[in-house]
């Protein structure tokens, strides 16, 4: 599979929402 | 046409690339403001309690090794390739069928455990379930931590597991090994996939998180027996989707739901937050997808790549053959063969007025910028099924090693199907 690794995570807000399903990015949602 | 090359490039300074080692820890407000929210702290920098203020420089051909071995591990668990040595220890034989490796575990976070509380440094990971951290009496063998090791005899909230217990039958698809007996007690065992492995009790215990966060009774391991690359490291928190993870055992709280920022550099601390609260308001959803052989992970479907505001030609098959998954102990994104040529070709193409130089370890396009005060780099941004582009930051992109050795932080996969 390919691999989303944490560098490219960077200055991303990365969302995991199991409940429902899905996983979420906000760009620059860590200022 | 320059006011297009703008909004589809980054103009970064090279400064910003290289942090002075002594630039003193900045926290981050959400982490410090926000309900259930963990300070997230970079292993080597200066916010980590283990560097005790001072960063550590990295020893990145070791980071992207350690990486590499991880990803390894994942794929051979993806494929059902399970590698029949089996780990001898005293207590219990554990089946080597590989966990996902720790890999160079870059970001950690400190929680509580234990009555009265014992704070200890563990590794988030998205990509495994079982929480685990080392414990005394290390009836087997520690590797040696910064923190002292927790001592179960002298927390009033421990309790073993029995192995008849229905913890106990699920750790098979929390950790790859069915749990064992020892004196009717659970006996869990995680191998990684590079000699590394933790044995030990499952055992229940009070969790610390902030001082509103508290969950008693959650199911965690408790290493009598590890042998890690991690040293200084006292465990994992695991964030999979198995019923084992700590999101899953924390449901009725949280719903499963957290969000994280890692720090962008080693100077800052990001966020873990569980829970709802606080998510931006810009966020942009994509459906996790299953990973056959993979349930534990979060899968993704990627439909496309950009460079520079250009949609690189790749076949949507390139994606959904191999599939995806998102993971926060691995470090460089890992792209099937076929995308990561089209990446590269695409990048080299915006950046051909940079001097190219020698490849280092995986990442084979770096460039040498000595002498440059700010390089401009075209936009990277990814599309994922259900519409979400999301764009990379700039420090997404690149893996500085030295001025004269900044590298594309992507790398290919050996083959179409992984």
């Amino acid at each position: 599979a390919a691999i989303f690794g944490n560098v490219q995570q960077q200055t991303l807000e990365v969302v995991y929402d199991g409940a429902g399903g899905r996983v979420g990015f906000a760009p620059n949602g860590c200022s | 046409v320059q006011g297009r090359r703008e909004i589809d490039s980054h103009i970064i300074q090279l400064s910003s690339l290289f942090p002075s080692p002594s630039s003193s820890c900045v926290l981050s407000t959400k982490a410090s403001n926000t309900k259930s929210s963990l300070h997230v702290t970079h292993r080597h920098g200066t916010c980590s309690r283990l560097t005790n203020g001072k960063a550590t420089t990295p020893d990145h051909v070791e980071i992207l090794r350690l990486d590499q071995a991880r990803v390894n591990s994942i794929h051979s668990k993806l494929s059902k390739k399970v590698n029949d040595r089996v780990r001898q220890s005293q207590s219990t034989n554990v089946p080597a069928k590989s966990g996902s490796t720790l890999g160079s575990g870059n970001y950690i976070v400190t929680v509580g455990i234990g009555t009265p509380k014992h704070d200890l440094s563990l590794i988030f990971d998205t990509g495994s379930d079982l929480t685990w951290t080392q414990c005394e009496p290390c009836v087997q063998t520690c590797y040696s931590q910064k923190e002292p090791i927790f001592n179960p005899s002298s927390s009033s909230s421990y309790y073993n597991v029995s192995c008849s217990s229905a913890p106990c039958s699920s750790l098979s698809s929390a950790t790859g090994n069915a749990g064992s007996c020892s004196a009717s007690n659970c006996v869990y065992g995680i191998q990684y996939g590079d000699q590394s492995f933790s044995v030990g009790y499952l055992a229940k215990e009070k969790f610390t998180l902030t001082s509103s966060d508290v969950f008693n009774g959650v199911y965690f391991g408790c290493g009598e027996n590890n042998q890690g690359l991690f040293t200084g490291i006292a465990g994992l928190l695991g964030l999979g989707r198995d019923k084992l993870s700590f999101p899953s055992q924390t449901a009725k709280t949280y719903n499963k739901i957290f969000s994280y920022c890692l720090p962008s550099s080693s100077r800052y601390t990001g966020h873990l937050t569980f829970g709802s609260a606080a998510i931006s308001s810009s966020v942009k959803f994509t459906p996790i997808s299953t990973i056959t052989d993979g349930t534990s992970f979060y899968g993704l479907d990627i439909v496309g790549i950009t460079v520079g505001g250009r949609k690189l030609a790749i076949s949507s098959t390139v994606f959904s053959t191999p599939g995806a998954l998102i993971d926060s102990g691995t470090v460089i994104t890992r792209l099937p063969p076929k995308a990561y040529a089209a990446l590269r070709s695409a990048f080299k193409a915006q950046m051909s007025k940079y001097p190219s130089t020698s490849a280092v370890s995986i990442l084979d396009t770096c460039f040498n910028l000595s002498g440059y005060k700010t390089v401009t780099i075209p936009k990277v941004a990814f599309s994922f099924s259900g519409g979400a582009v999301v764009e990379l930051g700039s420090k997404g992109i690149l893996y500085p090693f030295k001025m004269s050795q900044v590298c594309l932080a992507f790398a290919g996969n050996s083959d179409d199907n992984n």
